[in-house]
């Protein structure tokens, strides 16, 4: 080893991360091997970032040749066990939210004087489709120089792949060309980051690394058909995302929280966005403004065509926008939702068209309603299903929890708006996303009996470059013969594909089963059906909260993921000691708040005790 | 490509062929009434044929348009564009989906065919024909079959479409041809006196790549004196 190499007595031999994807199921694996080359015994750590969407399924602790798995339990049962360890005093890292994208796990284990450790942390995530391409996030950031540094990924797609690209944000394009290789061809795509150590240095004679940010890589199948169907071992996936439909007409109703707590740079991002985004709304579109403070004022009293004329006086009025007063949430909410209502019963905007709510604050109601209980019932009953609402949270103060609900509840999803100078991008993102609806009222249908524990199979809206999942249980897993209709409302008609598979095509697909992980969709059926439970149980209560936890649990249980409701033990025996390692999953509302789950790692006190002195 | 005219009235049909150069459009059914026009393009092989006799032509591009719907339809072997209006969705020969809007329903089977529905009484049918992608010579191209015409108004014309209405002829003198299997004849029809050959065409509706022979009296050089007019007539510069 070169001196360089070893920082603090610990050399890092390699990292590896390998990445195989299949049908948008993302397997990584990440690999720190590391030798004690000091002459004590000393603490060797390992840290990776991993996305907020995945789900941790395995982690192990390899010392001198002896395997430590990981077990994956109940939080609860894990949390008693964590708290011996804590009383024992035994100190842990925590895993917590990092940043936008991610959450951060980290280990570190006391290593004997010439000991090897590995350590193995094996995660799985679905990848979404979101403007026409799949995109996996790998955080690259090793603590010293690594002899053996290497992303790989291996994407198997049935469709084909039809577009495939690496970028490194660290690293400049002449050193990345050197060290990227990537390649697709057919079904298989391969990406290869492997920087030399001299590639990895910041600068010619330096010895840390620059190696330090963002490794994306997006992709994106063959589109032939609109939809794909797999089916493995008596489990399928069904992916729908037709293209080359017009966009549905859509009616806007921008309600934007324009209390104190907006002044200036908030409200001057917000109103950048909403220039922005009037400049891209298409001249069948409707909108108006709902702008609440301690009052509630509209723009205009009903929706408005987004003619050239409109947008021009829309434009005026956002820039003039200002900051006052309180929060009245639910006073801005019932307006903007009535507003919607009203312009569909009396035929204001085109049949076919769709409506949306969009919600904008960044704070907590403290005017007029302001039980978020009561707003959530409020804003549920007044919408009655018929249009989905959007809450983007803006900052650190908003209650992240409480939008999230009022979203969920009424088919919408919450975003949280980063206080940072990319908050007008940020905004201007979620709208492109939702901009383009293709399809509406969408219904995905299988022969009765014929499918078992299928995963949500309607959605009120189907956006340009995104995709439906759905994936389910064959109830005879030897049937010769699948069949799956989508049906929907387009922009001027409505649709209805079939998707059928004969006896020959599912046995090709069977056969593919060479080049893939052999219980792929089962994993995929368990994560989607797990993450759809848990979002139901934030929107649900009582008994039913109950079941859904327990079926969540279960199934986290089954499949070895770690979710909001498991943890992973590790346990590592040592000196007639156990020592625990235990891995769980922060939630996004933990954002900011000490997180109530921890990675904790059985760790040898110094050997020297330590004496305090207090000022009292 | 060839015409089949079934004439139901007689219990038998007629076919011609019409030869033109590829890139030619053609109007194969007008009507003022209901809206409705059915325009297709020619193709040719690959590799065209020097001789023009020899050479093998086929729709390779149909437009059909209704202009009280506003609504076109371009099919072509590769894809279906629908336009209402200005707004364009596409569909591929892989889909197999239903569209259904006001006064119009258009089923695209996978691979096989599209069934395109104006109401109750107007129904046609697209045949994709494919062919080896690697075939030196031939290319995919289209079918096109009228399976009801009975909401058509009378004034409805063209390569088709005059044969909507009633058609009367008569055929004698049948007579040994030069190839004995096929007997030619005198057929007197709308007013013209002709002379015809007793033949066979396919219909590809049930499938595309075998088909069933329908026997027709075969008119000659594009269909002179059996269609109203001179060929020249229903030859229009665009498909829309």
């Amino acid at each position: 080893s070169l001196p360089e190499m070893v920082v603090d007595g610990i050399e890092v031999y390699s990292t590896k991360i390998h990445c195989r994807v299949t049908s948008r199921f993302a397997h990584n694996t990440v690999t720190t091997r590391a030798t004690n080359r000091a002459e004590t015994a000393k603490e060797v750590s390992f840290d990776v970032e991993l996305p907020k969407t995945a789900f941790i399924t395995n982690f192990t602790l390899t010392i001198d040749g002896v395997t430590y798995p990981g077990n994956i339990k109940e939080k609860e049962v894990a949390q008693k066990q964590y708290d011996r360890a804590v009383s024992q005093g035994k100190t842990a890292g925590l895993v917590k939210a990092s940043g936008r994208k991610l959450e951060k796990f980290t280990v570190s284990v006391n290593v004997a004087a010439g000991s090897k450790v590995t350590f193995e942390l094996t995660y799985e995530e679905l990848l979404k489709r979101n403007k026409g391409k799949y995109e996996m996030y790998l955080k690259v950031r090793p603590k010293q120089l690594v002899k053996h540094f290497e992303i790989t990924a291996d994407i198997f797609e049935p469709q084909g792949i039809s577009s495939l690209d690496a970028q490194a944000s660290f690293i400049t394009n002449d050193l990345l060309a050197s060290a990227l290789t990537k390649s697709f061809s057919g079904k298989k795509g391969h990406v290869s980051f492997k920087p030399s150590v001299d590639q990895q240095r910041s600068c010619p004679t330096c010895t840390d690394s620059l190696l330090d940010g963002d490794f994306t890589i997006t992709y994106d199948v063959n589109r032939e058909s609109p939809a794909n169907v797999q089916i493995v071992n008596g489990y399928f996936v069904h992916f729908f995302a037709p293209h080359g439909l017009p966009v549905v007409p859509k009616n806007v109703v921008f309600v934007i929280d324009v209390s104190g707590s907006m002044y200036y740079q908030k409200l001057k991002q917000t109103k950048e966005a909403l220039l922005k985004i009037l400049e891209d709304m298409k001249e069948n579109d409707y909108l108006n403004f709902v702008l609440f403070a301690s009052k509630v004022r509209v723009w205009k009293d009903h929706l408005i065509q987004a003619t050239p004329e409109n947008i021009q006086e829309a434009r005026a009025f956002v820039s003039n926008i200002a900051a006052e007063d309180t929060t009245n949430i639910n006073g801005g909410l019932l307006r903007g939702i009535e507003m919607l209502k009203k312009a569909r019963e009396e035929h204001q905007v085109p049949e076919r068209s769709t409506s949306i709510v969009i919600l904008l604050t960044d704070g907590i109601a403290n005017e007029g309603v302001s039980r978020p209980e009561d707003i959530q019932a409020n804003a549920r009953n007044a919408i009655g299903g018929k249009f989905p609402l959007y809450s983007l949270g803006f900052g650190d103060n908003v209650d992240y929890g409480f939008l999230e609900k009022l979203a969920l509840e009424n088919n919408g999803f919450a975003r949280r708006i980063y206080e940072a100078s990319d908050a007008t991008l940020q905004l201007q993102d979620f709208y492109e996303e939702i901009a383009n609806p293709l399809l509406t009222g969408v219904e995905v249908e299988y022969p009765q009996n014929a499918i078992l524990d299928l995963t949500q199979n309607t959605y009120k809206h189907y956006y340009d470059g995104s995709e439906i999942v759905v994936a389910g249980k064959l109830a005879d897993k030897d049937m010769n013969h699948f069949k799956a209709d989508v049906k929907g409302h387009g922009a001027f008609n409505d649709l209805s594909f079939t998707e059928e598979l004969d006896a020959e095509e599912m046995e090709k697909a069977r056969q593919e089963q060479d080049y893939i992980f052999g219980d792929y969709i089962e994993r995929l059926w368990a994560y989607l059906t797990i993450e759809q439970l848990l979002d139901k149980r934030k929107k649900a209560q009582g008994e039913e909260k109950e079941n859904l936890t327990a079926q969540a649990l279960e199934l986290s249980l089954k499949y070895h993921f770690v979710t909001p409701l498991t943890s992973m033990v590790v346990t590592k025996p040592e000196d007639n000691e156990d020592q625990t390692a235990i891995a769980d999953k922060p939630g996004d509302d933990q954002v900011d708040v000490p997180p109530s789950s921890a990675v904790l790692v059985g760790y040898q006190p110094p050997q020297t005790p330590y004496y305090y002195v207090d000022g009292d | 490509p060839h015409f089949i005219i079934r004439v139901p009235g007689k219990n038998d049909a007629l076919c011609f062929n019409i030869d033109e150069d590829p890139g030619t459009v053609l109007r194969l059914i007008h009507d003022p009434v209901t809206g409705l026009t059915v325009h297709g393009e020619i193709i040719g092989d690959k590799v065209a044929s020097a001789d023009s006799k020899t050479r093998n032509t086929y729709f390779g591009k149909l437009g059909i348009a209704n202009a009280y719907l506003d609504v076109r339809i371009e099919v072509t072997p590769e894809k279906i564009s629908l336009w209402n209006g200005e707004a364009q969705s596409t569909f591929s020969w892989l889909d197999t989906v239903t569209v259904t809007q006001n006064g119009m329903t258009m089923a695209i089977n996978r691979k096989k065919n599209i069934v395109l529905s104006f109401g109750d009484g107007v129904t046609f049918v697209v045949v994709l024909h494919q062919v080896w992608k690697k075939h030196p010579v031939h290319r995919d191209f289209l079918g096109f079959y009228v399976v009801d015409s009975h909401r058509m108004s009378a004034q409805t014309h063209g390569l088709l479409g005059q044969f909507f209405h009633p058609l009367d002829f008569e055929v004698s003198d049948i007579r040994p041809g030069l190839d004995p299997s096929k007997p030619v004849a005198t057929m007197v029809v709308k007013n013209h006196q002709l002379k015809v050959t007793r033949g066979s065409q396919k219909d590809y509706r049930r499938d595309a790549s075998v088909g069933v022979k329908v026997a027709c009296w075969f008119i000659h050089n594009n269909g002179e004196g059996l269609l109203d007019g001179d060929l020249k007539d229903y030859i229009v510069p665009a498909l829309f």
